[in-house]
């Protein structure tokens, strides 16, 4: 799967995440990527494209979540992301990336590496795979 | 005004044996998408149009799993999806099963703004791919050799590989540990494999 969140400099965000999905699925087999909140979700507060075991992303709605604990909780971004990667994926394997209408960038993830970039206005940038 | 942000990511849980080389490659498609983007956001586009353009190149190069070097079904054929979605309005398209649509994510764009529809699906969206004249492909564009070996080395292992690669030289900590399977949906994997 692959996914790009942007937050622009007007503070709008946006989300997109696209994916080949299982290998050796069933045909018809659908997974967290097109599903809107769980895979992918974008609104006034934050983007986020998720990645990873779809079913446990799916159960969690994981990609709204983040914005629901911004929204409800009045968490931070990278709280917001800490917090439902280790509360709501139970026993799921994921990883997730994430902007806010403040300008931040975040990713989390609970398994062995992520393929992640990620740049900022202020001149920062970083492309990692490992913790 | 704030100052724009970007992320990207090419897929969660990496075999802690992926040979440097394929990290170095990898790493190096990110950089280039991301400095995409970033070009893009220095010459004010918008964020729906920033993620878009960077996705798309996600799915056009065949390293990671979306697009050209999708993940195979079990039939050894690519049903792809995707789905984007713009912040201020909420608004948002999404489809999936797709078999010839080179760019998933542009569909599922035109989805959000062509459509009255949140999201289509297999022949519903190949058709509506058809009507928007999308750049479409034969299925075997999407289907490399290296997931080609993939898919044979899953069905040996009688098992479902989740979205990372998995090792050449059999399944250890990330792909799907034949001995200790993986729970999905509360049952162990293997009961899905046979399938």
């Amino acid at each position: 799967t692959v996914g790009c969140v942007v937050v622009d400099s007007q503070g709008r965000c946006a989300a997109a995440t696209s994916t080949g999905g299982l290998m050796n699925k069933r045909t018809g087999r659908i997974g967290d990527s097109p599903l809107i909140g769980a895979g992918t979700y974008a609104c006034d507060l934050c983007g986020v494209s998720c990645t990873g075991e779809g079913e446990a992303i799916i159960r969690a709605t994981l990609a709204r979540e983040v914005a629901a604990v911004m929204e409800y909780k009045g968490l931070g971004l990278q709280e917001a992301v800490d917090f439902v990667i280790k509360e709501r994926l139970d026993e799921g394997k994921a990883g997730l990336i994430a902007v806010s209408n403040k300008g931040e960038v975040a990713y989390g993830f609970n398994c062995v590496g992520m393929f992640r970039g990620c740049a900022t206005q202020d001149g920062f940038m970083e492309v990692g795979i490992w913790e | 005004m704030v100052g724009w942000a970007i992320a990207v990511h090419g897929g969660a849980g990496v075999d802690p044996n992926l040979p440097t080389e394929r990290q170095e490659q990898a790493k190096q498609l990110l950089a280039r998408c991301l400095n995409l983007g970033i070009s893009a956001l220095r010459s004010s586009a918008s964020a729906i149009d920033v993620v878009e353009l960077v996705v798309r190149e996600l799915e056009t190069d065949p390293i990671f799993n979306s697009g050209r070097g999708s993940a195979l079904t079990e039939k050894g054929t690519v049903e792809m999806e995707a789905s984007i979605m713009d912040g201020p309005r909420r608004r948002c398209g999404a489809v999936s099963g797709l078999t010839t649509v080179k760019n998933p994510v542009s569909l599922a764009r035109l989805v959000m703004d062509k459509s009255p529809h949140s999201y289509l699906a297999f022949s519903g969206a190949e058709s509506f791919a058809k009507q928007m004249g999308v750049e479409r492909e034969e299925n075997d564009y999407f289907i490399t050799q290296d997931n080609v070996g993939m898919l044979k080395q899953a069905k040996e292992a009688n098992s479902i590989v989740f979205d990372y690669r998995i090792p050449t030289n059999g399944f250890e900590s990330c792909g799907v540990e034949v001995e200790s399977p993986i729970q999905m949906n509360g049952l162990p994997i293997s009961v899905y494999a046979p399938e």
